[in-house]
């Protein structure tokens, strides 16, 4: 997270760390044995990774702390029509992992809602995006094993296809901007999410209520002027998330 | 029962003369021994009589024996004025046998074609019990009670008495008598009148455990007794009552005792008199009532059925509990329970408890409990309240929370259908909130 802060405990109980292959990356918690988080994060190479090699921690907001107590996979779910082989192509950044063992919420693990039927993406909404991915301390980047969360807006879908058009035309090819995406960010950069953060939950709060509005997917750089970053508009998938849970 | 007559002897018959009816032979002597079974008598009746008239009916004669004896000798017809004519009277034998003897002379009347005689006989049963007492000094057929039969008679004696060998007289004896009918009537040997001298006789009245005997003597009571300086007493002739585990009780005097209840299903009687006095007897009823047992009581959440004024020997209960309570016996819960009245005077079974049901623990309810707003415990009509770990889960939709231990032993909610809550995750609603106060 690009010029966050540290979140205190308990206020992201749906924050999980995924460990994949030694590579780290984020989800969400949805229910009691269902986590959220992006495809492109148990993908490697055109194929979704076994769940014996997938390691989930959630409870603190501190990774030396979570490490004492990783929780079992049985089964990972990836969006069917996720293909990726080049990562230039972000459409349908999603996949679920079923848990093993039931979770028993508690202050520090609490599920995040799903976005309601319709729900909205107003330009300008703020929003919440977490992770343990790379930070930074207004100088430099490090890699940090502390929760961090910034608050941004929601960016005009016009105004994101226009910065990454921009970009495309000095820096070649970048993936595309699709309708299953969405932006958030500030013009001026300086606050973003990254990497280390893929499958992070963006939540949109409603009558006190915070809902995954967005799963951190990719973006250009982080924190870069004029660009913002991108994420999985988790409410186009409603039915398939619905679906395959219940199938499973 | 009395012997098939013999089937060789004719019940009945006609005899005739000789060529009747054309007319009989001169110089005839024909006689026909007519029999029937013993028991009976012989009647005989004339269809026709024809035979030569004559004084004394000296010439041609029909002539009725009964053993040696006449009973009658006829000749000429209905109009004759000569002659004897037996008429339409028949003829009666004294005893089972009879002899007819048919002569004629040797001169035969030309003028008179008589024809003979005709006629029936049949066996007639003899009542001997009506007949006239012999006057041989043998005394009566039966020196008691006569009963008539079909070609003979029986001989019986009254209560008290018995046939003797000979079939013909009786004998006191009235020991050993056995009453096993749920009612009857006893009344000592001649009663009303003083039977002979010296007598004991033994009546035992037994019926079925659980029954006891009541003994109702009729105001006609004599049993002699004695004046003593200390009252009168029963030393010489008396009737003891002995009921099992009682003392024995003697009765006499003139004064009925009444009624008795022995409260016993054996009581003995003893009737005694010695040689001298006299003592006309007694009377009784007895009839047989069922033991009663004690009332049931009642048992408490429950009831007792049916409600009786009093319950005796065989008679069943039932007992059932109110709603919500389950019956118990030693410890046991039984479905049903009745007992019966022995004959022992006791119920084969004590009564049953009513304990109230228990509908057990409530399911527990996953991310939550339950906590119980009424009741005691798990028994009937407890209210339990489930309720979900909040803030993190809470009770999905409108679902009852309200659990009431119903008699059916289920945890109910006030709908009839079971639903058991289920505890939903809050989402989205962290304890802690993010405050960022520098602007």
């Amino acid at each position: 997270i690009i010029g966050g802060r540290d979140a205190p405990e308990n206020t992201i109980p749906w924050q999980v760390l995924l460990s994949v292959d030694g590579a780290r990356g984020g989800g969400m918690v949805i229910a009691e044995r269902w986590i959220m988080t992006a495809a492109h994060n148990v993908v490697n190479k055109g194929q979704t990774v076994s769940h014996v090699i997938l390691r989930i921690f959630m409870g603190h907001n501190d990774v030396d702390t979570m490490k004492q107590s990783p929780l079992n996979a049985t089964s990972v779910h990836v969006h069917p029509e996720y293909n990726n082989p080049n990562s230039l192509n972000y459409n349908n950044d999603i996949a679920l992992i079923k848990l093993q063992d039931t979770i028993t919420f508690n202050s520090s693990v609490m599920p995040l809602c799903l976005p309601a039927e319709g729900a909205t993406y107003d330009t300008n909404v703020m929003g919440l995006v977490s992770g343990f991915g790379i930070a930074d301390d207004g100088s430099k980047r490090f890699l940090t094993n502390k929760l961090k969360y910034v608050p941004l807006p929601v960016v005009d879908q016009e105004t994101c296809r226009n910065s990454i058009t921009s970009v495309k035309r000095t820096s070649g090819s970048i993936p595309d901007l699709t309708n299953n995406m969405f932006c958030a960010g500030i013009p001026e950069g300086g606050k973003d999410s990254c990497q280390g953060d893929s499958g992070s939950p963006f939540t949109l709060t409603e009558n006190g209520r915070h809902w995954a509005a967005g799963i951190v997917s990719w973006g250009v750089e982080c924190g870069r002027r004029g660009t913002y970053g991108v994420y999985t508009r988790v409410a186009n998938y409603l039915d398939w998330i619905k679906k395959t849970m219940q199938e499973n | 029962c009395s012997p098939l007559p013999d089937s060789e002897l004719q019940m009945y018959g006609e005899v005739h003369s000789p060529e009747y009816p054309q007319p009989y032979p001169p110089n005839l002597q024909e006689q026909w021994d007519l029999t029937v079974p013993e028991g009976y008598q012989i009647r005989l009746t004339f269809t026709h009589l024809d035979i030569e008239a004559s004084a004394n009916c000296y010439y041609d004669s029909l002539t009725v024996f009964y053993k040696k004896k006449v009973l009658g000798k006829f000749c000429g017809n209905e109009n004759s004025a000569d002659g004897y004519h037996p008429g339409n009277q028949p003829i009666l034998s004294p005893g089972n046998s009879l002899t007819l003897v048919f002569q004629s002379d040797k001169n035969n009347p030309e003028r008179h074609q008589n024809v003979g005689f005709s006629a029936q006989y049949q066996a007639i049963d003899i009542d001997e019990c009506s007949a006239p007492q012999p006057g041989d000094g043998s005394g009566p057929l039966c020196s008691q009670i006569c009963l008539n039969t079909l070609g003979s008679y029986l001989c019986s004696c009254h209560h008290g008495y018995e046939l003797r060998s000979d079939q013909h007289t009786c004998v006191l004896s009235c020991g050993g008598g056995i009453f096993d009918e749920p009612e009857g009537h006893l009344f000592s040997p001649g009663y009303p009148n003083h039977p002979p001298h010296a007598m004991s006789c033994q009546y035992i009245i037994s019926v079925e455990q659980g029954f006891t005997i009541s003994l109702n003597f009729t105001d006609n009571f004599h049993i002699e007794s004695m004046d003593t300086p200390e009252g009168p007493k029963c030393l010489h002739h008396w009737l003891q009552v002995t009921v099992s585990d009682q003392q024995p009780m003697k009765l006499c005097g003139r004064t009925s005792p009444g009624l008795i209840d022995t409260n016993s299903n054996l009581v003995k009687l003893e009737y005694h008199i010695d040689h001298e006095g006299q003592s006309n007897g007694w009377s009784l009823e007895y009839r047989t009532h069922r033991v009663m047992c004690p009332f049931p009581g009642s048992i408490v959440k429950g009831r007792v059925t049916p409600v009786l004024s009093e319950y005796l020997y065989r008679d069943y209960i039932y007992a059932r509990c109110d709603q919500g309570y389950k019956l118990m016996m030693n410890g046991q819960e039984v479905e049903r329970f009745s007992t019966i009245c022995q004959s022992n005077g006791q119920w084969h079974l004590p009564l049953p408890e009513c304990h109230i049901i228990d509908c057990g623990e409530p399911e527990p309810l996953l991310n939550g409990g339950f906590n119980f707003l009424s009741g005691f415990q798990n028994q009937y009509l407890s209210v339990v309240q489930y309720r979900c770990n909040e803030p993190f889960y809470r009770l999905f939709g409108d679902a009852n929370v309200n659990f009431t231990c119903e008699a059916d032993r289920k945890w109910r909610s006030t709908h009839d259908i079971i639903v058991q809550p289920v505890c939903l995750p809050v989402c989205g609603q962290p304890t802690n909130h993010i405050n960022v106060y520098q602007r």
